[in-house]
């Protein structure tokens, strides 16, 4: 068949197109619907300016300046999909530096992606700051999200506003993003979907149902804001690769507590300690 | 308490508002990286230490060495992929009973590992393969191209469970097999 399912009976599965390795819709426990959803990876190109003066900065270390509409990485990344009694598994490999697998384990109610960047490719001479944007459509959301203060209470932001005077944006995209800690939401009347971050990140929702973070930049030009230096990180003698974790939860707006259980359980994870031993079991007992 | 320090040391120098937002000089970046990692082996020390006082018995002295893969994230950890017996401890630093699923990095060499509780029951394995593009990753210095999966449950607040990893006596490891979509 051209579609297929992840996740368990009575928590969260996504339906992944055969055709597309895109999933196509998410089904919740309690989600009164199955609303159409789109996870995907596109890029800003970085602006380059001249940092004469103040309308014409580069993107760089201190300023998020796009100089471009996203630019999908791929529509249709190939997938590989492995599924076992703990864990089912999408691999889905978009180009040669961007890949994810989409996991769905038994008993736990969340979906998590594990996404790879990198090394961006600057070949073409032009700076590229990585995004990934999960949609849920046919949300209402009147073009507001919350993203959480430093893992505590959550701050409800509004697409072009500002809570105390009406601003005038020069930059419709980075002057909607906003930081994110551990949680960006999305909610209605009915129910509600978070991407829960396993480290700071910059986030946004420009359209109503989407949820937009950026994982990885690579620029070649310096801001002039001091550091004199173009973000360029190299490792090994390459661009930076860069390796995390978000996890998709969400369903009926009563839900949300329940959220802050699995933000604390994935921030202060448990800690992992390996020991060799020759020890038989009976006597490690 | 001198080991504590080196990360303190390190916390504090990376108060500075370039730390913390990543806008340091590259030279300056790579710096704050490895002052940070001596900070983390010498809380190693620490943490080993008392990870020992909590799990042996008085008077028991076998020689215990307890390593924090922290490359774990990469899907990379020298003990689990070289040692083939070897315990797995988690420890959990919430204030309740947290349960999660473990990944161990191993040699896909075939061999099947079975893994016991601390009561010595079997737990369920599953042996995933590693994504190609992170074996295929620059920087990663891995045999491992599996993972073994497998859930740890009820870890005891502020507390610990113990899980041994041995060869299984199943010849092969079932791999899951790629139900191969394009």
């Amino acid at each position: 068949t051209r579609y297929f399912t992840i996740g368990n009976p009575g928590s969260m599965k996504l339906t992944i197109d055969r055709w597309t390795g895109l999933p196509t819709h998410l089904h919740g426990p309690d989600l009164s619907d199955t609303p159409n959803f789109q996870q995907s990876f596109c890029y800003y190109e970085s602006a380059v300016g001249n940092n004469e003066e103040s309308k014409n900065r580069s993107s760089g270390a201190y300023i998020f300046r796009p100089n471009s509409s996203c630019v999908m990485v791929n529509a249709q990344p190939t997938i590989k999909y492995y599924k076992g009694p703990l864990v089912e598994e999408v691999h889905q490999q978009f180009s040669s530096w961007v890949s994810q697998v989409i996991r769905a384990y038994r008993d736990e109610d969340h979906m998590e992606f594990n996404w790879m960047v990198g090394p961006i490719p600057i070949s073409d001479n032009l700076g590229k700051e990585l995004v990934t944007r999960y949609s849920v459509y046919q949300m209402a959301t009147n073009s507001t999200f919350y993203t959480d203060s430093n893992g505590r209470e959550m701050l409800k932001r509004v697409l072009n506003q500002r809570p105390t005077y009406m601003p005038q944006l020069q930059e419709p995209i980075a002057g909607n993003y906003y930081p994110v800690t551990t949680r960006i939401m999305l909610k209605d009347d009915k129910k509600h979907f978070s991407i829960i971050t396993d480290r700071a990140q910059g986030g946004t929702s420009l359209q109503d149902g989407e949820m937009e973070l950026m994982l990885h930049r690579r620029m070649l030009h310096d801001d002039a804001f001091g550091v004199d230096e173009a973000l360029n990180e190299q490792a090994f003698g390459r661009g930076l690769v860069a390796r995390g974790t978000h996890y998709l939860a969400g369903g009926s707006s009563d839900s949300l507590a329940a959220e802050r259980r699995l933000i604390q359980e994935r921030v202060l994870a448990a800690w992992t300690f390996f020991t060799p031993t020759t020890l038989s079991l009976a006597e490690w007992q | 308490r001198g080991n504590l320090n080196v990360m303190r040391e390190a916390m504090g120098v990376m108060q500075h508002h370039d730390a913390i937002t990543g806008t340091e000089k590259q030279l300056v970046a790579f710096d704050y990286a490895r002052q940070l990692s001596i900070g983390f082996d010498e809380c190693g020390i620490v943490t080993e230490t008392a990870l020992k006082n909590l799990m042996v018995k008085p008077g028991f002295n076998a020689p215990l060495t307890i390593d924090s893969c922290l490359l774990l994230n990469i899907s990379q950890c020298e003990v689990s992929e070289t040692q083939s017996t070897f315990v797995v401890t988690l420890y959990n630093p919430l204030s309740r009973k947290v349960s999660r699923y473990v990944r161990l990095p191993v040699a896909g060499d075939g061999h099947a590992y079975s893994i016991r509780d601390p009561q010595g029951k079997p737990v369920t394995v599953q042996v995933v393969p590693v994504s190609e593009a992170v074996t295929k990753m620059p920087g990663r210095f891995s045999e491992a191209t599996v993972e073994l999966v497998f859930r740890a449950v009820d870890l005891p607040p502020l507390g610990f469970r113990s899980y041994y990893v041995s060869p299984s006596n199943i010849v092969t490891a079932p791999i899951t097999e790629p139900k191969r979509v394009t």
